[in-house]
């Protein structure tokens, strides 16, 4: 059965689609057959690796299609879902149902957990009914932080999310880890933050992902970090990400 | 008569709220009367300068409120109608609406413009309803864009969404202006960015706002730019940013 995991904060510019197109290729680089799907109507994770499905999530959710005609493979043992601005419209579709409008993506999902052993949901920045749905199919969240202020003020909006899905939906996500993003040591704010960020996590607290403008460039190359810059401490920093989902079981 | 300036890009993270608040403040600090409404449920406006109105945008917007009794002068000449995580159901009630659900600030905020000489809407990072209503509102827009090239991949979908509106609501919305953001002069993706952006924008790109740590730490001590460290580059480029604003009439 597949690890579904969402990559998620409703604050913008936190490197969810870094985290979700690197972390999905280096977890399908250690032979994991992965899955990964742009659940944001910006549609980055196409753009990041060079692709554009001829369909999109927004079929698979709306008009109902097999999600395993839609996914296209880009890379060895990985396949993506892409996203564009159409997903914007189902924002609007799902609104208007009257029921289940949380477990739309759960149901339309259905067997596909089955082809991959990990499932990772790039989800956008907003408190969208489409990131309930990614967050009710999911079975845990990883959570990227940006090493500043306005970014931990956003984390406690994340946590009280996932307390009303548990609470309103009956489905409990656990938190598989919080990634500080940007992390520059030589910032104090950024140490600050990690500090923070560890007093309330604890073990939760991933290793942070530095300040690395290989990262940047990647996407504009079409790469995953590990294409572009291999010995990048951007590759690095993802490399350990992936070591520590694998060589961790599904939070309790 | 009011300008009505709405600050946006559906890209998270690329300095809107920053701008907004520092351009507001900078405005207000000019001897203008300024209004800056929160649209995005993230409420980083409040965050940001200290504040939490016992009501928000969400009070004005469905249930109707007068938009001058829920603003709160926070600075001389400044007032802020804050938003929280209420208004993410206010997305929802718009959806549910079966007409006209593109123009209920428009309608709500009535005679609000004959109280001030500026009014700033932060946009929330997302392709949504409450973005649609805040752009038929505005008569400009100010697109904030960070130099990296996601953020560059985002500008072509803003414009679309210009188009949209004025296609389909009837309503143009000029650009005041797209603002680099994040600028570093030793990054070359930083450059490329700007070039990229001045041979498509010409004379409407603005000068750029430099990276600067003081930017980031002014919101945790609840000030502007100008407040927090007035000699800082931040307090220069906004300050530059408010005169360029200040000294253009509004876009034909
Ligand atoms: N560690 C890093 N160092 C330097 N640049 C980075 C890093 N992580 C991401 N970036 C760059 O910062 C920008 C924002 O990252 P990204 O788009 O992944 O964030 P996001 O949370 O997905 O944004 P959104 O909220 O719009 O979905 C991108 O241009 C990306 O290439
Ligand atoms: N020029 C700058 N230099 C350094 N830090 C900055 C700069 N501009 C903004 N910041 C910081 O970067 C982070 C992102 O900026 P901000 O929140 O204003 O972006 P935004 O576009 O409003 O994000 P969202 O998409 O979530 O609404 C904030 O912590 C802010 O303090
Ligand atoms: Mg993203
Ligand atoms: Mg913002």
């Amino acid at each position: 059965r597949a690890r579904k995991l969402a990559i998620l904060n409703q604050k913008g510019g936190t490197g969810k689609t870094t985290t979700a197109v690197n972390l999905a290729a280096g977890l399908a680089e250690r032979g994991f057959e992965t899955l990964l799907i742009d659940t944001d109507a910006q549609g980055n994770v196409g753009a990041s690796l060079g692709v554009k499905g001829d369909r999109s999530l927004y079929h698979v959710l709306v008009e109902g299609q097999d999600a395993a005609d839609v996914a296209v493979p880009v890379r060895g043992s990985l396949d993506v879902i892409t996203a564009d601005a159409t997903l914007a419209v189902a924002e609007v579709w799902l609104a208007r149902l009257d029921q289940d409008r949380d477990r739309i993506l759960a149901k339309r999902m259905g067997s596909a957990h089955r082809r991959y052993q990990f499932i990772l949901l790039d989800c956008g920045p907003s408190l969208s009914l489409l990131n309930q749905n990614a967050l009710t199919y999911a079975d845990e969240v990883l959570i990227p932080v940006s090493c500043d202020y306005l970014a931990l003020v956003g984390v406690k909006q994340v946590l009280k999310t996932l307390k009303d899905i548990e609470r309103h939906l009956g489905h409990s996500v656990p938190i598989a880890g919080v990634l500080p993003t940007f992390y520059d040591a030589r910032i104090r704010l950024a140490k600050e933050a990690v500090a923070t960020l560890r007093g309330h996590f604890k073990d939760r607290l991933l290793d942070p992902i530095r300040r690395s403008t290989r990262l940047a460039e990647a996407p504009s190359h079409r790469q995953t970090i590990f294409e572009y810059d291999n010995s990048s401490t951007g590759a690095e920093d993802y490399r350990r990400l992936v070591e520590r989902i694998v060589g961790s079981d599904r939070p309790a």
